[in-house]
């Protein structure tokens, strides 16, 4: 969405958790 | 305060306590103010923000890591990691010329405490999916900047990863993963990791592997099983 706020905070939560690495 | 006080304002050139004040006021406002009002301080605000960086990266100060143009350049990159928590910021920071250019001279193992931001921010940068070729950016600005200080490419985050800091140990490694897992081609992978084991990535990961931390031990999990799976491939 336009208005979506956290979009760095998911994308630093994704790489701090490791999810960001599971390759598809 | 309106986005375009704060605009005005920097346009004042504030310095020292004067500029660190406005800047802490501004994070507060980016990070609790609606998307439309970081689209209003939107890309000329962020232009100022890039130009006060530049500036103070640029004067010599002493002591390099605990004056106040540090802990001026520390709160802009906590502006600009909340300019970039929405669709219209991280667009305007990619658009931008010297976002990235600037955010990859701000890595300085001399302040680990702002490095550690620094390395996460760009790290989220390499992971974006639109547009798909930012990791190429960044390890490109990594790479030029190094050659212009005569130094290996991959030295700052080394020294970073030497550091007493388990949090700049693991915003390092999540770098690294970041910039290694997004290369599409296996030989290029390989490549990479094997510059930064001959530069001592090898003899760190020791050490790495004997710190009980969560964050690290994610990070090196990451870093070693992609690390085995290529070199299966190969």
């Amino acid at each position: 969405d336009d208005d979506e706020t956290g979009i760095m905070d998911g994308l630093l939560e994704a790489l701090q958790s490791g999810a960001a690495f599971k390759r598809k | 305060k309106s986005a375009l006080i704060y605009i005005q304002e920097l346009k004042t050139d504030p310095r020292d306590a004067q500029l660190l004040s406005c800047l802490e006021s501004l994070r507060v406002s980016l990070n609790n103010n609606p998307v439309s009002w970081v689209q209003t301080f939107g890309a000329e605000g962020l232009a100022l923000l890039l130009a006060f960086l530049k500036k103070l990266q640029d004067e010599r100060e002493e002591p390099v890591n605990a004056g106040i143009g540090v802990k001026c350049q520390h709160e802009i990159i906590r502006c600009l990691k909340a300019f970039m928590n929405n669709k219209h910021g991280l667009k305007d920071m990619l658009t931008s010329e010297e976002g990235i250019p600037l955010l990859v001279r701000s890595i300085n193992p001399k302040v680990p405490h702002m490095m550690v931001d620094v390395v996460k921010l760009l790290s989220a940068i390499c992971i974006l999916e639109h547009p798909g070729n930012t990791h190429e950016r960044v390890l490109e600005c990594i790479t030029e900047q190094a050659e212009e200080q005569e130094i290996e490419r991959f030295q700052p985050l080394l020294s970073g990863m030497s550091k007493n800091s388990i949090t700049l140990k693991a915003g390092c490694m999540q770098l690294i993963n970041a910039l290694i897992s997004r290369v599409e081609e296996l030989d290029f992978r390989i490549h990479l990791r094997s510059e930064l084991m001959r530069l001592g990535l090898k003899d760190m990961l020791k050490e790495v592997r004997s710190i009980e931390n969560e964050e690290l031990k994610v990070q090196l999990q990451v870093f070693e099983e992609q690390a085995d799976e290529d070199s299966e491939d190969l």
